[in-house]
């Protein structure tokens, strides 16, 4: 873990008395390495170190008796702080109250969007779910599926309607149905893909949603950054949802999704299963991507 | 004409945030970059075309390379698809059974995710599309008896391949892992090693988290190759680099899209340009 890269990093330094300016680049350049293993975009490394570096700098890290918990803690404190200092709910304020869940291929929108079915119907809601992924195999069979298993409504359509067509109707049957909810899934699409990336735009105007949630995977690298950007210029976030957390990527996107959008992260998939979503707290994840 | 120019320590900076950016990764690109940068120290000098052309070379060769013929020459070849969640194994498989239909073989799909929501009716409806049947059972099956129903089909049925889907699942899970193991032992019984291909399909949005999905997949069972999906984003794919050279995993194919046709034999060289321009 960190701590302990830094004492080897650092190793000898008790014999010269303690810690000089010079250590401390020194630990510097191994917390940088640390969050780049940890997945955390270049750049944001870079942010993130300059920000540290005065107080790393500090009498109260060269003065310490306990330097490495001094330098560890501020990286800690300031991981907190970037992920988003405390969790963020949904804003549910209109009726029905529309959910727009969009991300790349396969980073897990589907299976969280029934899982945000059941988050909220355990909360006392009435939502409702719909596909308008008309492009792949079964995906709407999918969503249907996943409805059934949680007792929970399901707007079916054919893949031969529109996106937009499918997601106007069932907000109107969501309106008419005193359901409280809507819940849009959308097919999987490149941040570069100008035709999906207009069709999630058109999305967004017609439904008008008040959360428009990135769905992204733990595992992303260094190219997190220009989806999350991407994605947050063309369309607008409200937030993020960091999925697959329950393995063992360090999850250092979710850092620099974050820091280029601003926008919270405000739920985390930890399992396959329909009951394994969590509310995001940033301590956890902060220790995480520490190591 | 283009003057030759000497590298300096902020030319390597550069290349080395270019480098970490592709998602090589920190041992990687160190790797790739401290000679030079001990060369540049030492005083020597070093053209930018002597770097580029060194680069390149070195990181071709950490590339492992497929040793035996694609696809295998036995009587029915199984290539079986493994890999973390939503990385594109049932996709690519369509993609890859419909290479191998065009070459005029008879093709056989298994529907080995019986756990996902309509993840047996994905791969049915893949081989409704390109006219391949399907062997499947139900969704909560035994996936090891579906495998097992559908290889004896292809060796009673005389099939030239056969492609096998399974569950999605993190490298990290005990029960998944043990699953995986006996999904092998069942094939052994009835195909042997030499006719199996086993891939690793990773996501080129992967990053280092791809390392530990090569360790923990190639301790459960042999892989033989990889391949990258997803290459038509903005992702480089480093990591596979990576994960080529450590455990010496050649990489087969790269999936460019969503469509059967977006299927593309691994260019070691094009590869290496996209990163090292
Ligand atoms: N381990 C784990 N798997 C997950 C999680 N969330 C989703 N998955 C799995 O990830 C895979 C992809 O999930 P989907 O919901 O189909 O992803 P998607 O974004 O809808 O995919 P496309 O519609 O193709 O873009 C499936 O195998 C899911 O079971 C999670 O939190 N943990
Ligand atoms: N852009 C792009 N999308 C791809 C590629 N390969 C697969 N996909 C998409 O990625 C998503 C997931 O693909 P699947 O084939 O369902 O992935 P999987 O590994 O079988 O997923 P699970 O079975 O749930 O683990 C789908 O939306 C595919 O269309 C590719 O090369 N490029
Ligand atoms: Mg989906
Ligand atoms: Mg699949």
């Amino acid at each position: 873990n960190l701590s302990e890269r830094l004492e080897k990093a650092l190793a000898g330094f008790r014999d010269r008395g303690k810690l000089s300016p010079d250590d401390i680049k020194k630990g510097l350049r191994e917390i940088r390495l640390a969050l780049l293993e940890a997945d955390v975009n270049y750049r944001v490394v870079k942010d993130f170190l300059a920000r540290i570096e005065a107080r790393a700098l500090s009498a109260e890290v060269l003065e310490s008796l306990t330097p490495f918990q001094q330098i560890v803690k501020i990286v800690y404190d300031e991981l907190v702080n970037t992920l988003g200092g405390k969790a963020q709910g949904l804003n549910l304020s209109t009726k029905p109250t529309v959910i727009l869940l969009a991300g790349l291929q396969g980073s897990g929108k589907t299976t969280t969007a029934g899982k945000l079915a059941l988050f909220l119907k355990k909360r006392g809601h009435n939502p409702l779910l719909v596909s308008t992924d008309v492009y792949r195999p079964a995906a709407i069979e999918q969503l249907k599926i996943l409805s059934q298993k949680i007792n929970i409504p399901f707007f079916d359509a054919s893949p031969s309607e529109g996106a937009l067509e499918i997601a106007n109707n069932a907000f109107k049957m969501a309106k008419n149905t005193g359901r409280d909810v809507l819940i849009v899934d959308t097919a999987g699409r490149l941040h570069i893909d100008e035709d999906l990336m207009e069709e999630l735009q058109s999305l967004k105007e017609s439904l008008k949603p008040v959360e428009t949630l990135l769905v992204a995977d733990a595992m992303m690298g260094q190219d997190a950054v220009n989806v999350a950007k991407t994605f947050h210029e063309r369309v607008g976030l409200t937030g993020i949802i960091l999925t697959k957390v329950e393995g063992d990527a360090r999850g250092g996107a979710a850092l620099s999704m974050k820091e280029v959008t601003g926008c919270p992260i405000k739920f985390l998939g930890v399992g396959e299963k329909l009951e394994a979503l969590e509310v995001f707290h940033p301590e956890r994840l902060a220790s995480r991507i520490l190591g | 004409f283009v003057v030759e120019k000497l590298i300096d320590l902020a030319f390597l900076e550069e290349l080395e945030e270019k480098l970490i950016l592709s998602d090589l990764g920190v041992e990687t690109t160190m790797a790739l970059l401290d000679p030079f940068k001990n060369k540049i120290l030492k005083g020597e000098p070093v053209t930018t075309s002597d770097l580029k052309r060194e680069l390149k070379r070195i990181s071709l060769n950490l590339l492992a390379d497929y040793e035996k013929p694609f696809p295998p020459d036995g009587k029915p070849g199984v290539l079986f698809f493994l890999g973390v969640n939503g990385v594109g194994k049932t996709t690519t498989i369509a993609k890859l059974a419909l290479k191998l239909k065009e070459a005029n073989k008879k093709v056989l799909l298994i529907a080995g995710d019986t756990f996902r929501a309509a993840a047996i009716d994905q791969l049915k409806k893949w081989g409704e599309r390109l006219n391949i049947p399907v062997v499947a059972q139900q969704e909560g099956a035994d996936a090891s008896s579906v495998i097992y129903q559908g290889l004896e089909k292809a060796l009673r049925e005389d099939y030239d391949f056969v492609l096998i889907d399974t569950a999605g699942r993190l490298h990290t899970k005990y029960n998944l892992m043990e699953e995986l193991k006996k999904m092998y032992r069942v094939m052994d019984k009835l195909v042997p090693r030499e006719k199996r291909v086993n891939l690793l399909v990773l996501d080129a949005t992967t990053g280092q988290n791809a390392i530990s999905q090569a360790e923990h997949f190639s301790k459960a069972i042999p892989i033989d190759a990889l391949i990258i999906t997803k290459m038509d984003g903005t992702a480089k794919g480093g990591i596979a680099l990576a994960v080529s050279h450590k455990y010496k995993l050649p990489i087969l194919f790269i999936g460019l899209g969503e469509k059967a046709e977006d299927l593309l034999a691994f260019d070691k060289e094009a590869f290496i340009s996209a990163i090292l321009p």
